[in-house]
């Protein structure tokens, strides 16, 4: 069971700890503010009231023992470096920070951040771009009608190529791509073989999608 | 030519900005504190240190004849709903307000905003899902060999069925949705026809989504 740390429970540190916590996984939340610790009392698994740059703090947590450790402390820029260099050096396997800015984002590339956030500015990005124009891919990711999902292969399809199981024509669906273990391959072709575990990504109206994962 | 308003210059603001100013429109920033006016200066078309919830201010600015204004106060919640009321009170037809948290949505949904955005909240659930799942969908948005886009129907494809253009086996690519003015069409069939204003929304290497964009 994948265990998180979420370091900063600003707006974004405590909707990543809900979320988390939602799809049910282990969630530790850590703030200086006491008022943010009493927020996420009943969301995460533990809530710790205390200063992520103090190493001795990180070492009591035994923050090297969890899978992703996200630093989502914002204005105190100073504070999100530190901490992550930190968490680095202590052998998280994985480290998540968000980044305020350009150069503050650049700083954390080099201190070996595995992933680097920037929020208001993706965002912002789309918003701008979902103002513009009436993206097509907004309107199918926005839309009531029609979604994008990952489903385990129906017992129906397995064994057989993309062709014979005539899944647009039957289903109305398109499988837009598939997953075999890691392996990810976008765009099959009708010769396509589905296997049992394969994991499909399936376009279409969420009607038709629900009929599908009935089968 | 599309007007935008962009009232509050923190990281939202002044990344939506950036992008608006990127995408060659014309748009106007505001901000209370003259240091944030000062880093648009070179970006926006105007920058103008104000209160945005003075009402005076909003009228000499000819708010009224923006197309879209988008309040990216944050912390000030008051503040943020303040403006929102009097945009919307002065006929500006499409309002965007960023929320601080739920309530605060809410609340902005109530006074007519026409669109509540919460960057922080789902740009958390989205990397919540990526973290948690090797997510296809993130894959292909976020690898750097694929990619969706949108263009203009090639005149290669005018007036041809997506059987008789064959675009998957020359092409390598896959069409999942088409938009002909106002209408989209999600998962054409092989009988679909193409005409020639048609926009095309492609999945497929980028390498290949590039051969295709030079037809
Ligand atoms: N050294 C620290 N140790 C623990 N928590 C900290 C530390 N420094 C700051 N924080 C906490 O990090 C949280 C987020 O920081 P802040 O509010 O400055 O960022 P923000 O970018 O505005 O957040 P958001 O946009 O997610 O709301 C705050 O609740 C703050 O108390
Ligand atoms: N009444 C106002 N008129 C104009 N600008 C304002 C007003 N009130 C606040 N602002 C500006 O709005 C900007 C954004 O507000 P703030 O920094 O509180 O929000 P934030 O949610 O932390 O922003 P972000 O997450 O986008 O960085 C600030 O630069 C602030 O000066």
């Amino acid at each position: 069971n994948m265990q998180f740390a979420v370091l900063g429970l600003g707006r974004f540190g405590i909707s990543l700890v809900r979320e988390l916590s939602r799809m049910g996984l282990d969630v530790l939340g850590v703030d200086s503010d006491p008022n943010k610790v009493n927020l996420v009392k009943d969301i995460a698994t533990y809530a710790v009231e205390a200063d992520s740059t103090d190493e001795q703090v990180l070492k009591t947590l035994g923050i090297r023992n969890f899978d992703v450790v996200v630093v989502a402390i914002g204005e105190n820029v100073q504070s999100n470096i530190l901490t992550t260099i930190l968490l680095k050096d202590m052998g998280v396997p994985m480290v998540v920070a968000k980044a305020q800015n350009n150069l503050h984002g650049r700083v954390l590339e080099k201190i070996g951040t595995d992933l680097v956030i920037y929020p208001e500015r993706d965002m912002a990005i789309r918003v701008a771009q979902s103002l513009v124009t009436k993206s097509v891919l907004d309107h199918i990711n926005l839309s009531s009608e029609y979604s994008i999902v990952e489903m385990i292969t129906p017992d129906l399809f397995v064994g057989k190529t993309l062709r014979e199981s005539n899944i647009r024509e039957r289903h109305q669906v398109s499988i837009i791509a598939l997953k075999r273990g890691d392996e990810i391959i976008v765009n099959p072709t009708p010769d396509q073989s589905i296997l049992a575990k394969d994991i499909l990504v399936v376009l279409g109206k969420i009607k038709h999608l629900d009929k599908l994962s009935d089968l």
